[in-house]
């Protein structure tokens, strides 16, 4: 049979910044076709295909309680593959190649990292388990 | 291909949001 996509809301207005994203105006309903935990989502919308953040999306159904991971306080160890500086104050800066503990790996791609007494948020596209290979 | 999710990092929550989910 066929596959059932979920179905999202835009919460608001997006302009894509590369090409193979989605333009979304706030109230547009998308597909869901793959979420990537570094928090982008390839959707589906009427008929145009590409990825869109997935802070910007909220579940038609139940808006409320999204489907969060719960938080790991103990910190799982990854390791920095790029470096970021810190653009919002809740963010971390840090440098290729630093360990840091994951606690929450939140589905828009920011996870809640620690570093020493510093918690901040981090692109998961930027950090790989220690331990995984490249 | 278009399969292959964007190099950058996605943008934050929009604040309205944020403030909302906090």
């Amino acid at each position: 049979g066929p596959i059932i996509l979920e179905t999202y809301r835009a919460i608001a207005d997006y302009s894509k910044c590369t090409k193979y994203e989605l333009d979304l105006q706030a109230g547009d309903h998308v597909e869901i076709v793959e979420k990537n935990d570094n928090g982008w989502w390839f959707c589906q919308c009427e008929s145009r295909r590409g990825w869109v953040p997935a802070s910007y999306l909220e579940p038609l159904e139940s808006p409320d309680e999204t489907e969060e991971p719960e938080p790991n306080y103990e910190g799982e160890l990854y390791i920095t593959t790029n470096s970021y500086t810190a653009v919002e104050d809740d963010e971390l800066t840090l440098e290729e190649g630093e360990t840091i503990e994951v606690i929450h790996k939140l589905l828009d791609g920011w996870w809640v990292v620690r570093k020493g007494e510093e918690t901040g948020h981090y692109p998961s596209m930027f950090l790989r388990a220690k331990g995984e290979k490249l | 291909s278009i399969k292959q999710p964007p190099k950058n990092p996605p943008p934050r929550p929009p604040v309205d949001v944020r403030r909302k989910r906090t």
